[in-house]
């Protein structure tokens, strides 16, 4: 389903080249549930807005579903990113003057959901984020962790048949952060695919795969046997 | 050194009143080692930005070393916030326009300090956070824990007697997380004040003193002996 071959993406800063991601490449077929690990700094971020079609490589090529995602449009790109692809950010991109049902609303307004059922369908995924009774508040009404369960919930929310989350349990106590890690196993146990960057090796065992970078290169790929 | 009695916080959303903090009494002696746990959205920073003097309670009194805080002016608030207390927020709250080196200068140029002697004070505090080679990079070309650890730097680099951290490692891993630790740990050992909000409980247990939240209320308040 998803192939990167070679990818490699530099920052200008002025004068100066960063060389974030070197020769990156990887293979994820459906339904897997992998975790991408490795120090700050290390590129994971960078890895997965390329992942999501949000950011483009330097060099290199992405397959999604067989296609090179550098030859479709904007519009295709955004499709894609709206319908198959839930997006957790590592820092949220909550929009601030919206409450959290509203927030979570807007990929189901994008994919042309009747409002009713959109309604329906936002409160049902922040209910199961535990938050049925912060639908109305604002991002800055919320706690850390109440706004990081809203962006998990509004990636949800479109049903996506692959999910990457960015550190999606980093402001979350060991309790909330179990609960989404289940919803998560849950989904992947329905075949939707799931990419987890974690600083948490807890959760990051929980995965089939553990994938390591370190200085923008993958370092180790090991497939979990037995758990 | 700090003395909480009493302290609710009331937020009105509408109609609707959101009892957030509820009778907190809580004193911290000057040197102490204490962090604050509890479940996302129970209340804990909420409570540190009381104590940081960034917000004022519904109800109940702080004295901060002995002064009334609700009986200063917003200069003389501003002074405690600048001189003696470093704060490090869970969301850093970086200045979005400027680099990460010019971040960390400002409460230097707040406290009156000279151009030259900032610039290689702050320098000194990156480097300890290992940004060494990140200081011309502006908060959007760094990496999630590279803010983190800016904010972080921001904190200590006025020298402050009382830290108050705001999960400062939910985005580090386990090793740079570590690095931070020991910094704090270090300060402490010279007499600064720490108090760490967390959701890692082994970061948690290396406090001196566990306090509890749950649902806006101390429910429990333990020191650690023999660790
Ligand atoms: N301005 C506000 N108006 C209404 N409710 C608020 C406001 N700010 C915070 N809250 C509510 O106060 C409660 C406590 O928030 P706080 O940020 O202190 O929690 P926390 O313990 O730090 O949580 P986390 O671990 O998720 O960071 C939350 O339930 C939140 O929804
Ligand atoms: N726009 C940019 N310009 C220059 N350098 C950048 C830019 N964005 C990111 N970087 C650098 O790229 C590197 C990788 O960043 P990335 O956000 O992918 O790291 P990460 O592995 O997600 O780290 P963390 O665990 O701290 O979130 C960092 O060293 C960062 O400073
Ligand atoms: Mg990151
Ligand atoms: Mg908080």
């Amino acid at each position: 389903m998803i192939q990167l071959k070679d990818i490699s993406k530099v920052y200008t800063l002025g004068t100066q080249e960063v060389e974030v991601l070197r020769n990156i490449s990887l293979e994820i077929k459906p339904g897997e549930f992998l975790s991408l690990v490795g120090p700050s700094g290390s590129g994971k971020s960078t890895l997965m807005n390329i992942l999501g079609c949000l950011d483009k490589p330097t060099r290199g090529s992405y397959f999604f579903e067989g296609v090179s995602v550098a030859d479709l449009s904007d519009d295709q790109l955004a499709e894609i990113r709206n319908k198959k692809i839930g997006f957790v950010f590592q820092s949220f991109h909550l929009l601030p003057r919206i409450n959290a049902l509203q927030n979570v609303e807007l990929p189901l307004i994008y994919a042309g959901v009747p409002r009713s059922k959109r309604k329906e369908k936002a409160r049902e995924v922040l209910a199961a984020v535990d938050l049925a009774d912060r639908i109305y508040h604002k991002p800055n009404e919320l706690s850390g962790g109440q706004c990081q369960r809203v962006a998990i919930a509004r990636a949800l929310v479109n049903n996506p048949q692959i999910i990457l989350a960015d550190e999606p349990t980093g402001n979350l106590d060991t309790k909330s952060g179990n609960e989404i890690l289940q919803i998560f196993e849950k989904l992947n146990r329905q075949g939707v695919t799931l990419v987890i960057v974690t600083h948490d090796l807890s959760i990051a065992r929980r995965a089939h795969r553990i994938v390591t970078l370190r200085d923008g290169e993958i370092i180790k790929d090991e497939v979990r046997r037995g758990e």
